[in-house]
């Protein structure tokens, strides 16, 4: 559930706070623990002139040069994960075992174009 | 989003969406091991995400399996019988390619601190590994998996397995014998501290394929 924006958000690229329930998706009765978490997404623009802190590539640089002399031509760099954290689950799997297992690349802490 | 939710699962190493009929309680172990888990400070930088710190082993699951066994009429040619069981640990979801770094079994009793024995008698624990769908019956001349005299019995009796399940197949059947032994005197009342005997399970921590395989994105 992604809060309503209470300010104007930023149009460029950062993490936007994004937390999962997992009752929302009808896992709650399979997940012991945690009941949700805060998952994040990236979401905004990589404008030209691409700035400093938006954590882009060389290749993105360029890609916003030449959208801004070719917008209908080149898009926009998008706006990705470039950190992500793990978190650990703790479940009953397909043969009521209790299980607890650790997930790579489950939260993202950063992002960039 | 059925189909979405069913490539999720998969990449969370589950073949569909677990449905628990009856789910046992959840093991302490576990739930202590998640909560530390939750109070490091984000994003754990410094954690290596496949180890499992609490237990001092590699690995990035851990799993409890419940024992499905059951007990056998007493009958041991010597000494004196207080408790033999077959031990039945279904471990067919443990994925093609995962190690096992740890198998640890857990004897659960229903109480801590038994009158101590008089000295000179033990309770002595006997573990085979037999075959699932055979007798419960150890090969004749057949070495225990493990053999172990103890003197008291607390609430649990941990029994490191790791070295002998190295390749645990897909299911895993021991035999369980405690008998007393000692001057014979009162050994009745030495077998009762086995007789509140509750449950076995199985703790079974394995490396698996993102461990494996590095880091590899998805």
């Amino acid at each position: 559930s992604a809060p309503s924006p209470s300010v104007t958000p930023s149009p460029l690229c950062k993490p936007r706070r994004l937390y999962i329930s997992f009752s929302d998706v009808g896992w709650e009765n399979w997940i012991i623990a945690p009941q949700g978490y805060l998952a994040n997404y990236c979401g905004g623009e990589c404008p030209f002139p691409l700035a400093a802190e938006l954590n882009s590539t060389n290749h993105a640089v360029l890609q916003t040069m030449v959208h801004s002399l070719d917008p209908r031509g080149t898009p926009q760099p998008c706006c990705v994960p470039v950190r992500l954290s793990p978190i650990s689950i703790l479940y009953y799997d397909n043969s009521d075992n209790v299980v607890l297992r650790h997930y790579e690349d489950m939260v993202v802490d950063e992002c960039g174009c | 989003l059925s189909r979405q939710e069913s490539s999720l699962l998969q990449s969370l190493g589950l073949s569909a969406k677990p449905s628990p009929k009856n789910p046992a309680p959840v093991p302490p172990v576990l739930r202590r091991m998640f909560q530390r888990r939750e109070a490091l400070p984000r994003p754990h930088k410094d954690r290596d995400p496949c180890r499992v710190e609490e237990l001092s082993v590699p690995g990035d699951i851990v799993r409890v399996f419940a024992d499905q066994g059951r007990f056998l009429p007493e009958g041991q040619p010597q000494g004196q019988l207080c408790l033999r069981r077959l031990l039945f640990f279904n471990l067919s979801v443990l994925e093609e390619g995962e190690r096992l770094t740890m198998a640890r079994l857990e004897l659960q009793f229903q109480h801590n601190s038994y009158p101590a024995p008089s000295p000179g008698q033990v309770l002595e624990l006997r573990l085979y590994r037999v075959s699932p769908r055979g007798l419960p019956q150890p090969r004749p001349g057949r070495r225990p998996l493990l053999e172990r005299s103890f003197v008291r019995l607390h609430k649990s009796l941990p029994l490191d397995l790791s070295a002998a399940l190295k390749t645990p197949g897909r299911n895993l059947a021991l035999l369980l014998e405690i008998s007393a032994s000692g001057r014979t005197g009162s050994l009745r009342s030495l077998c009762a501290s086995s007789d509140s005997f509750v449950a076995t399970s199985l703790l079974v921590v394995t490396l698996g394929r993102q461990c494996r395989a590095g880091r590899s994105r998805r």
